[in-house]
């Protein structure tokens, strides 16, 4: 797996953010230090962790995002209640980044400084994006090296797909050229319906090898641990939805070696 | 029902799409005649209604926002497969109008003529908007009378609501003093689970008789309809998504009755 993962779709409620949380976790419960960056000015990353409201002493990222220097690594990076994982956390000000940085010359290039700075301590810098494919999401699109790309097996998540491929490649071609398609990962999969079957082998068929094995099924733990600020491997290690995460992160484990 | 409802929550994948297509859908079915407006770059509502790709004679949503003269009705509608339903569609060039419209003077109220001759020809205006609190939504608040709020019964769907309620407070502020919340809408609703039955009752202690009685069930006859680019009801009609939104719209109607 490379370092640097943005995770993007801009559909929303495909499982941006649980993917983020719950993957780094089971990446630190197989003993690998990573990096959460929030850049979703829902903050749903940050509070998911159980860090609602919290800064870290230079502030949150959309002090990162501004600052005219490049930003040191400790000003931005606060503990959570997992051993391993650090967090850049967001607050709802972010909402405002996307028209600060418009007029600024690298304004999708901010993110990447501090990027390059976090994979010399960090196995993996996971970054969760907002639902679209606005400056925010440029920005870790710039900054990372894979995009991970959640999806439900539901027809109205299949029509972005190619939205989100053409913005890969542009991306590609004009400000990172190293930026390459990570993984599909099918989220809260009901692969008894119809629905469910059909609509993923419409996605293996648009994506071929690039789609995970490992497919997370619709398992209600999985929602109920943000409510309580820990990801479902804390919440409720023998659940679906934790065994699933933790499978995927083997499996990206294993991949990373291979590539 | 007030003429002009947004439909809006910037937490991704709440069901605010297939809330705008159904609630007009089952609108029609009362005989009512109803405008669609797509304010979504993803453009779910135009592909939603089986008018993917289609433009009106003057252009799609973009042309309208962007346009130096109030633009005429006509040149912006199409006719959808339902009758009584028309479209203002959209396609993904909306994504580039939030950074057309930042620098414009009245960059909130672009849509607000538009909204308000169609109030004339049509009983229903109904705006779909993107899962963000940017100048797309921003738009729907200031051309609307009512904020329809679809809502899912999960943790992270609830984390949003207040600083929606301050979106809306601070439009109705500024912007448009007639805006009002028009209802809160529980959907894909499985009141048998604990988190579901925890976070409906917490939806309604912050609404209290704001929350619609009317609660759309999970169903995947709602969730197949838009991939044969129709409304539940022209889908499937006795299935329990359909019979859920007719419900919502006597609801609806009943309530404007006594308003
Ligand atoms: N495997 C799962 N089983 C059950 N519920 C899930 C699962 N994955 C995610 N959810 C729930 O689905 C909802 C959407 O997930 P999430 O918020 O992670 O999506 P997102 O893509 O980050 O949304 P947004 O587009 O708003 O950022 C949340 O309430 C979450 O708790
Ligand atoms: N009652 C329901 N039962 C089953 N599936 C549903 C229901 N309502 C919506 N869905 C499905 O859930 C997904 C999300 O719904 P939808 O796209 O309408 O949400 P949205 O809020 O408009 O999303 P976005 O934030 O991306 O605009 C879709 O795939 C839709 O088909
Ligand atoms: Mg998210
Ligand atoms: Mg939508």
């Amino acid at each position: 797996m490379q370092p640097a993962v943005a995770i993007a779709n801009q559909k929303g409620g495909v499982g941006k953010t649980t993917t983020a949380i719950n993957l780094a976790a089971s990446l630190c419960h197989l003993r690998r230090r990573v990096l959460l960056v929030d850049l979703d000015p829902q903050a749903n990353l940050t509070s998911g962790v159980g860090r609602a409201g919290c800064e870290a002493p230079g502030g949150t990222v959309f002090e990162l995002l501004t600052a005219d220097e490049p930003p040191p690594l400790d000003e931005f990076i606060i503990p959570t209640g997992i051993p391993d994982l650090s967090l850049a956390p967001a607050d709802r000000h972010l909402t405002g980044a996307e028209l600060e940085l418009v007029d600024l010359p690298d304004r999708e290039s901010r993110l990447s400084p501090f990027v390059r700075a976090a994979r010399r301590r960090f196995d993996h810098v996971i970054i969760d994006t907002p639902p679209s494919l606005g400056l925010l999401t440029l920005n870790a699109l710039v900054a990372a090296d894979e995009v991970l790309i959640p999806l439900t097996c539901e027809y109205l998540a299949l029509e972005g797909l190619t939205e989100l491929n053409n913005t890969v490649q542009r991306v590609r071609a004009h400000l990172n050229p190293e930026l390459k398609i990570g993984g599909v990962l099918l989220t809260m999969a009901d692969l008894r319906s119809n629905l469910g079957r059909q609509v993923a082998g419409e996605v293996r068929a648009f994506f071929d090898d690039k789609v995970f094995d490992t497919v997370i099924p619709r398992n209600v733990r999985v929602a109920e641990a943000p409510s309580h600020g820990l990801p479902v491997l804390a919440y409720d290690r023998g659940s679906r939805g934790a065994t699933a995460y933790v499978a995927l992160a083997r499996e990206i484990l294993a991949a990373g070696v291979a590539a």
